[in-house]
């Protein structure tokens, strides 16, 4: 079994949790609850890439949707089809056989590995984009342990990118 | 120490891994 293979899907997200906090965005996202609201992501993939996740496309993200999962599905829809196209549309590559996150999953059950995979998405986002290499330097700042996970969840993400 | 080679070792397949990917071409030609 390849080391990809056995990436512990909540070491992922734990990690990821880490590394999502480097981007000290205004919503909370410290705790895997935090994070399914969607707010918290759609602010990272903002600071990513303001000329594609403009301000038009941060609005229709609901805020303050507190325990209701529809609302919290309805986010993370429209962040996970914003992920994808930006990797088509801007980075020039398709994800194949990667198994996309299950938002309902997020939103119902706050399902930690979903959200590791959600947010797998965001880091491959945030490594290939125009200023990668500030996001790639914090990185290399964090622990060894967590720069250890983040690097098996990019190399597994490589593996099922396209041109 | 064999432990501290191993972290040097671990050290060194990070630092290529990310500067590797500090010089990767991306996104859409033009």
């Amino acid at each position: 079994m390849s080391a990809l293979e056995t990436l512990d899907r909540l070491e992922l997200c734990e990690s990821l949790l880490t590394w999502i906090q480097t981007f000290s965005v205004e919503a909370p996202c410290s705790t895997v609850d935090e994070l399914t609201s969607g707010e918290a992501m759609a602010q990272v993939l903002q600071k990513i890439d303001v000329m594609y996740f403009t301000d038009a496309w941060i609005s229709r993200i609901k805020p303050e949707v507190g325990d209701n999962w529809r609302l919290k599905m309805s986010n993370l829809k429209k962040i996970l089809k914003g992920i994808l196209d930006y990797n088509h549309e801007v980075l020039g590559q398709q994800i194949n056989d990667f198994t996309l996150p299950d938002v309902s999953l997020i939103a119902e059950h706050s399902d930690a590995a979903e959200l590791g995979r959600m947010l797998q998405l965001i880091l491959g986002c945030a490594v290939n984009c125009e200023q990668k290499q500030e996001y790639i330097q914090t990185i290399m700042m964090m622990e060894e342990s967590v720069q250890h996970v983040v690097m098996t969840a990019i190399q597994e993400l490589m593996s099922k990118e396209s041109p | 120490d064999p432990n501290m080679k191993g972290a040097a070792a671990n050290e060194g397949v990070l630092a290529n891994f990310f500067n590797s990917l500090l010089s990767k071409k991306t996104g859409v030609p033009g």
